[in-house]
Order: C-alpha cells, then sequence, then structure tokens
C-alpha cells in the first residue's frame, strides 16, 4: 500500500541491516501462514501419529478437482484426516470418536463430504454383516442420541469405505462425531482393526471455510 | 517479471524461501518443507508505470514515452512495485487436534512482480 499516497514502501530499498531483514520477513512468513491457517499459534502435538497410518491415510487425500480453479469469492477448502480415538468397546460394540476444530472464528466450517475408513480382518469365504450407528452430541442432553444407522455387508478383508450422511457431516461441523459400529452375527473377535499402526480407523473429509454463509456483492 | 540480480534497483522479485527446519515448524507441518515467499523490491519510474515488468516490445516502449511525457508535471507518482502473479501454496499438517489437514491457500507465492 502506498504511504499518504505518494510513497511506496517497496521502492524505498532497503533501509535495515540483512540481518534484520530476514528476521522482519521471517516474521511476516510465519504470520502469513498461520492467519491464512485462521490459527492463532503454531499448534502443538499432543497424540503423534504413527508414520505407518499417516502413509495409509495420505493415500486417501486427493486434490482439488480437476479444472477448478481457486476463486477469491470462495471459501478456502480443506481436506481433513481425523484419526480414531476409541472409546466403550466390547464385543458388541465399538465406539469411535473423532475431533474436529473449528477452522474460523467466523463464518462455519461447512463439511461437503465425509467418509469413513477402517479395516476388516475376515476369514476366507466369509460374509460379516454390520450395523452402523451414528450418534450425535446433544448441547441439551449429556447423553449421545442416535441419528440415523445403516446395515453394511462385507466379504473382504481389506480397507473399507463409507460414506458418512448429512447427519455425521452435521456432527463434524459440530466439532465432535461419534460412530458405533455394531457387529451382527457370527463374526471373530477384533475383526474390526482399531490400533494398528497402519490400520487405526479415520475420517477423512472436504471442508470449506466461510463458504456456507456467504453474501455475493453483486 | 524480472527477478533480482546484482545490483538492479528496478521493480524485481526477490526471492525468499523460508526452510520451515530453520523455525522449527516441520514438526507440525508435513510438506512441504519450506515456503518459497518472495517478494517485490524495486524502483518503479513514472514511464513505467502501469506496466507488468518492463517494456520489453516496440508497442510498450511507445507506451511507456506517452506515459512518461504525459505524466511530466505530476508529482509524486504513486507507483508501486507489485505483485502481478502469484500461486497458492499447499499445505498439509497436523492441527491441534493431531488430525491431518491438507489445503491450498490462495496467492501466498509471489511469482512476478511489476510496477502498479
Amino acid at each position: 500500500s502506498l504511504r499518504g499516497g505518494s510513497q511506496c514502501p517497496a521502492c524505498e530499498g532497503p533501509t535495515m541491516d540483512l540481518g534484520s531483514q530476514r528476521e522482519l520477513l521471517l516474521d511476516l512468513a510465519k504470520r502469513n501462514i498461520l492467519d491464512n491457517l485462521h490459527l492463532t499459534q503454531r499448534p502443538t502435538l499432543n497424540r503423534p501419529v504413527a508414520r505407518a497410518a499417516l502413509r495409509t491415510a495420505l493415500q486417501h487425500l486427493h486434490g482439488p478437482p480437476q479444472g477448478t480453479l481457486l476463486e477469491d469469492d470462495r471459501g478456502q477448502e480443506y481436506e481433513i484426516i481425523s484419526f480414531a480415538e476409541t472409546g466403550l468397546s466390547n464385543i458388541n460394540q465399538t465406539r469411535l470418536s473423532f475431533h474436529f476444530s473449528d477452522r474460523t472464528s467466523s463464518g462455519g466450517m461447512e463439511i461437503q463430504q465425509a467418509s469413513l475408513m477402517f479395516f476388516i480382518q475376515l476369514p476366507p469365504n466369509t460374509t460379516w454383516t454390520m450395523n452402523m450407528r451414528v450418534l450425535v452430541l446433544n448441547p441439551r442432553d449429556p447423553n449421545l442420541t442416535l441419528a440415523t444407522q445403516q446395515l453394511l455387508e462385507m466379504d473382504t478383508t481389506g480397507w473399507h469405505q463409507l460414506l458418512l450422511g448429512p447427519e455425521a457431516q452435521a456432527a463434524c461441523s459440530q466439532g465432535h462425531l461419534t460412530l458405533e459400529l455394531v457387529p451382527e452375527g457370527q463374526v471373530a473377535p477384533n475383526s474390526i482393526i482399531l490400533d494398528g499402526a497402519a490400520h487405526r480407523p479415520f475420517v477423512s473429509a472436504r471442508v470449506r471455510v466461510g463458504g456456507k454463509h456467504r453474501v455475493r456483492r453483486r | 517479471g524480472i527477478d533480482c540480480q546484482g545490483g538492479s534497483r528496478m521493480c524485481c522479485r526477490q526471492e525468499f524461501f523460508v526452510d520451515f527446519r530453520e523455525i522449527g515448524w516441520q514438526d507440525w507441518i508435513i510438506q512441504p518443507e519450506g515456503y518459497a515467499m518472495n517478494f517485490c523490491t524495486g524502483q518503479c519510474p513514472l514511464h513505467v508505470a502501469g506496466m507488468p515488468g518492463i517494456a520489453a516490445s516496440f508497442h510498450t516502449a511507445v507506451l511507456s514515452l506517452l506515459k512518461a511525457n504525459t505524466a511530466t508535471g505530476t508529482a509524486g507518482g504513486g507507483s508501486c512495485c507489485v505483485p502481478t502473479a502469484r500461486r497458492p501454496l499447499s499445505l498439509l499438517y497436523y492441527d491441534r487436534d493431531s488430525n491431518i489437514v491438507k489445503t491450498d491457500i490462495p496467492d501466498m507465492v509471489v511469482e512476478a512482480c511489476g510496477c502498479s
């Protein structure tokens, strides 16, 4: 920007020594990145992720859709991978929790798509049915309430992907998603791999910040 | 746009790379290893104002001369060495919940500079 409409700061030339200039530029670069990520400070990592889990999860990240351009009036897009925390699991059910930070103080977070990835270990020639319930936290109720449920049929060992519906997307937007997996019929315990370094379940979500409530000025 | 070299004082792009290891950010930013921020610096004489870069053809040279002539006598000028092309920075990082986030931050890397 111009100072007082006359002097351009970029045209002044270096007015400080190289060391100070470098420090200033590094500070600018840091602030630029943090501001654009809607962070006030760099995150502190409390729960490190195993490299194998990271590698597996990254294979499921996608780039922006082909042929689309970043537009100034479009909210910034993110893809988020959230690894599950397990709780209240027993042979009859497995509960998975996911936490999503709100990425902005205004405008909200719009989940455009979310899917659960989980690894199933099945004996050969076996078909397994599983009921998946999506539970959400209700602000007025300390207990989780059932939002939706789906019946899944699986016949192979490996990663399975499940697209999550609007109820689960809304729960992600509010910062906390809980899923309950309930196996049905004869099935070996520990068929759902929960804690292996490379097989930790995760939710992959495509998020847009500030896009939902944007008003375009014409 | 022109990249800054030697003692050039005209508007140019100065390369500036921030190594995330150097600032201790390599633990939460997975990729890339650094940020090629770059910035614009240098003078913008009146005859190159409005030129994205320096006059490089017959037509732009004529236009520059016209500008210089018509601008004679106007004080201040107000032309500034600014980014004329920028591109996004793709980041893959851990957020405070240890989730992995991938995003493209628009307009982060200065690719070319010119006089406004």
